[in-house]
């Protein structure tokens, strides 16, 4: 554990638990893909499966179980408790043009073929194009509430700082995991326009709009 | 089985 991991974990911990909060105190899932959420959920369970086979940590398993617990919440809320509030019309990604080619490419490519680590690899390549429904509303809508940027931006350092993670274990532990960095690049900069807009505007008191 | 050094990683 380096301290660009814990506070890449952490940053990611703050994301689920921001939207969470949002969508439970605002009663309302306006402008949040329900889709990415569900790609999410489809991440941490294909991830997580190692919960039933290995014991790491007591941090590594109760960050899985918080995970996996807020993800279906979330998606939950989203589709069943608020679901008068999903703006529908407007998250219109078709996700199957993300599941079918990252599902081909996880068999493909991989460092082991066995199902666990297919699985793992699965929802490596599927975490970093999860988000891609939920900036498509965005750019679709045209804006954000503000609390809904501040999710993104937790989400995208996440990954962010996970890079350095790996940049710090190749240095010091000489261990590198080409997919993962891989995929963290792409999930990484799929948010530099956010981050962007996020820095320019939301930092400076304006609200996220697009231009139209 | 670590053959993949990263399974303590989220």
């Amino acid at each position: 554990m380096n301290v660009f991991r814990l506070t890449g974990d952490l940053s990611h911990l703050a994301a689920i638990i921001i939207l969470l909060l949002k969508i439970w105190k605002s009663r309302s899932c306006a402008g949040i893909s329900g889709k990415s959420q569900i790609l999410f959920a489809i991440v941490f369970t294909t991830r997580y499966l190692d919960l039933l086979t290995s014991f790491i940590s007591i941090y590594n398993t109760s960050m899985k179980v918080i995970y996996i617990g807020c993800a279906y919440a979330t998606v939950y809320l989203i589709y069943m408790k608020f679901r008068a509030t999903y703006d529908g019309n407007h998250d219109s990604f078709r996700v199957e043009f993300l599941v079918v080619p990252v599902g081909g490419l996880a068999v493909l490519v991989n460092h082991d073929f066995s199902f666990l680590e297919i699985l793992w690899t699965f929802s490596i390549y599927l975490e970093s194009v999860a988000i891609l429904p939920q900036l498509f509303m965005i750019s679709k809508t045209g804006e954000a509430e503000t609390i809904t940027t501040h999710y993104l931006f937790c989400l995208g350092l996440y990954r962010a700082l996970y890079l350095l993670n790996w940049i710090w274990r190749f240095y010091f532990e000489s261990f590198f995991d080409m997919i993962a960095i891989v995929a963290g690049v792409v999930q990484t900069v799929l948010y530099c326009d956010f981050f962007y807009l996020y820095i320019t505007k939301v930092l400076k008191g304006k609200k996220l709009s697009l231009p139209a | 089985e670590g053959e993949r050094g990263n399974k303590d990683e989220l």
